[in-house]
């Protein structure tokens, strides 16, 4: 009798789990704005053989965004996951590898990201923060200031914005604005850019510096503005791309 | 109606008794959620 065709593969099985890891660094590898995600969950997995020791593997997974932004040199094992109260970001992607002699490779990877719903936050916790769109008027003032903020006390480089990577308003008890958003250095310092701002230019691909910062601004009953802004340092081949100049 | 309910009943004396205990097999899919389902 022929051989009993093999049990399809689960989706927690060794084999599956290896190829999703593939799949998230592939995906977080490829990904030039934002946050680096994580695997939640791997939802299906289905596999099509091609002969001796090659078959093609789809993979849909669940993902969750972490608080590391993409241009962070932190090993994914060490970004934590952003957490529900903190408006939690998922990610849902297909992904099509290929097991060839037990080599694993990505073929092609589709995503797509969406934030938690404000009721599911709210239901949990009702006063916790929600994310508020990138373009808010209240969000690209409160970076404008800390960034100017920043760079009006800093002894070293100064910083140019790159992308606000999230932020979120509280309305009570007190009006709160939080961002966090990439920078990278400039060529000149915080001094010379107070007299000559034009020659203030990103640094070359071979020097790059990129960095992240978070601010919290108390809009009421009084103002208060909390900058913290970290240089990651000089990490070869790593570069970014102004949005917009992405290849898909 | 004969033809079914003798598929039926033989469907019925087909089915493979389980030893007490069984516990089936969980589904291959959807895998554990490592952090929370949103």
């Amino acid at each position: 009798a022929p051989a009993a065709p093999p049990p399809p593969l689960g989706c927690d099985d060794p084999e599956s789990e290896a190829a999703a890891e593939v799949a998230v660094n592939y995906i977080n590898d490829h990904s030039h704005h934002g946050y680096k995600f994580a695997l939640n969950r791997i939802e299906q997995v289905r596999v099509l053989p091609q002969g001796p020791n090659n078959e093609i593997l789809f993979l849909e997974l669940d993902l969750l965004e972490t608080t590391c932004h993409i241009l962070s040199p932190t090993p994914l094992a060490n970004c934590t996951v952003r957490s529900f109260t903190e408006h939690a970001v998922e990610g849902d992607c297909d992904v099509k590898l290929q097991n060839l002699d037990g080599k694993l490779s990505v073929l092609a990877s589709k995503c797509h990201s969406h934030a938690d719903s404000s009721e599911d936050v709210h239901q949990l916790c009702p006063d916790c923060p929600l994310l508020a769109s990138l373009n808010n008027t209240e969000v690209l003032a409160t970076v404008t200031t800390a960034l100017n903020d920043h760079n009006s006390k800093t002894h070293d480089a100064y910083l140019r914005l790159l992308e606000i990577g999230r932020a979120r308003i509280q309305n009570h008890p007190v009006h709160v604005v939080s961002v966090e958003f990439a920078v990278a250095a400039t060529n000149c310092t915080a001094e010379e850019a107070k007299v000559n701002l034009e020659a203030c230019q990103l640094l070359p691909e071979d020097q790059s510096n990129f960095g992240f910062c978070t601010a919290t601004a108390v809009m009421r009953p009084s103002q208060n503005l909390q900058v913290d802004c970290q240089l990651y340092g000089h990490q070869p081949g790593v570069t970014y791309s102004q949005p917009g100049q992405d290849t898909s | 109606s004969v033809a079914k309910r003798a598929a039926a009943e033989v469907a019925q004396h087909d089915k493979v008794p389980r030893p007490v205990g069984f516990v089936p097999p969980p589904p291959p899919c959807p895998g554990k959620i490592r952090y929370f389902k949103i």
